[in-house]
């Protein structure tokens, strides 16, 4: 794998952030981000897809009331895939309607998904060489966050309590002088040489005004926050060319 | 030297205004005198856990005013989070061991 991996580099790739208001829907936004940093990736076609769709048409049918980013996938597969964004908009009142997916049509799709090791190399390596992943993270120190890289521990951040889903989009270490220059709004008013330190960047569902531009860092190595507890993505690819088979007489 | 740990944080009326900065900022309103003392209240305990945040962070992270600081870490939790995954599923990551299948 690369040393740094940002799918924000590649043009047209990762949608802009998204804000799920009242409504708890990170799992369905989580997702619509994966499938379309991949069909930007594999097709190289930019779409957006509808998180409201999701959240209609999930198997439980109260999206707004949390959900998992596997059943987002379910629902994809089993609405044969999504309709976009502006023929199917996000409505972002905490309330799901009747499933409308049957009335669109369909701008992306995906043949499946999967579940990843839980390892932080074969994370890396898979979000290098095929694209952005879900992954469901401890949302608790998120509430304070505002830039940086957080680097918790078990104590900290249980690592076994995961309950926010977002998507991953990159990786790479900061600069050895880095951080610990305080802004009026935190407590780090001093400034103190760091060592360089590993993150994941990701990117999560609360508007473009929350922490880093809506993207947040999370150390890398030491399974920060549960990072490594469910990593999840869509497996969204050109259909090989069927193989032939022969019956024997 | 570090600071930490020497700052004790916003005083009551210097506490008020940060309050009135984050009101204005992020267009909170309420509906009734109790319910802002209660907000109010909620803010500086989440001054106070992000300043502990800040010190027990071992990154570079740094923690303060967001959106969500008149929230409580509960209303927080269940305003933002998914479910807990594992827990309604019973999702295991025993995928392909022998206890797949089983049940």
């Amino acid at each position: 794998q690369p040393p740094t991996c940002d799918w924000r580099n590649k043009p047209n790739t990762i949608s802009p952030v998204r804000n799920q208001r009242h409504c708890n829907c990170c799992w369905a936004m989580a997702a619509a981000g994966n499938i379309e940093a991949l069909w930007a990736i594999k097709f190289n076609r930019s779409v957006e897809v509808s998180v409201q769709q999701l959240l209609d048409c999930d198997r439980c049918g109260n999206g707004c009331k949390g959900g998992f980013v596997w059943d987002a996938f379910l629902t994809v597969l089993k609405n044969r895939g999504l309709a976009s964004e502006t023929d199917y908009p996000f409505d972002g009142s905490g309330k799901t309607h009747r499933c409308l997916a049957e009335k669109h049509k369909k701008v992306a799709w995906i043949q499946d998904f999967i579940m990843l090791q839980a390892c932080e190399q074969s994370i890396a390596r898979h979000l290098a060489t095929q694209g952005p992943i879900t992954v469901t993270i401890n949302v608790k120190l998120l509430q304070q966050y505002q830039k940086g890289v957080i680097k918790a521990t078990p104590t900290t951040c249980d690592p076994r309590h995961v309950d926010h889903s977002v998507l991953l989009v990159g990786f790479g270490k900061t600069k050895s002088v880095e951080g610990r220059q305080g802004k009026a709004a935190s407590f780090r008013s001093y400034t103190r040489p760091r060592r360089s330190m590993a993150y994941w960047t990701l990117k999560n569902s609360w508007g473009p005004h929350w922490g880093e531009e809506g993207y947040f860092r999370l150390h890398r190595g030491s399974n920060t926050c549960g990072i490594t507890k469910y990593p999840v993505t869509a497996i969204v690819d050109i259909p090989k060319k069927k193989q032939q088979v022969s019956c024997p007489p | 030297g570090s600071l930490r740990g020497q700052d004790p944080g916003p005083q009551p009326q210097e506490l008020k205004e940060v309050f009135r900065l984050f009101q204005m900022q992020y267009n909170r309103s309420y509906p009734n005198p109790a319910e802002h003392a209660r907000r109010l209240d909620i803010f500086a305990q989440n001054l106070a856990k992000a300043q502990r945040l800040q010190e027990e962070d071992l990154g570079t992270a740094e923690f303060g005013v967001t959106q969500f600081s008149d929230l409580t870490e509960e209303e927080f939790v269940q305003l933002y989070g998914s479910r807990v995954a594992g827990e309604a599923l019973g999702v295991s990551r025993k995928v392909g061991s022998e206890e797949w299948g089983e049940s």
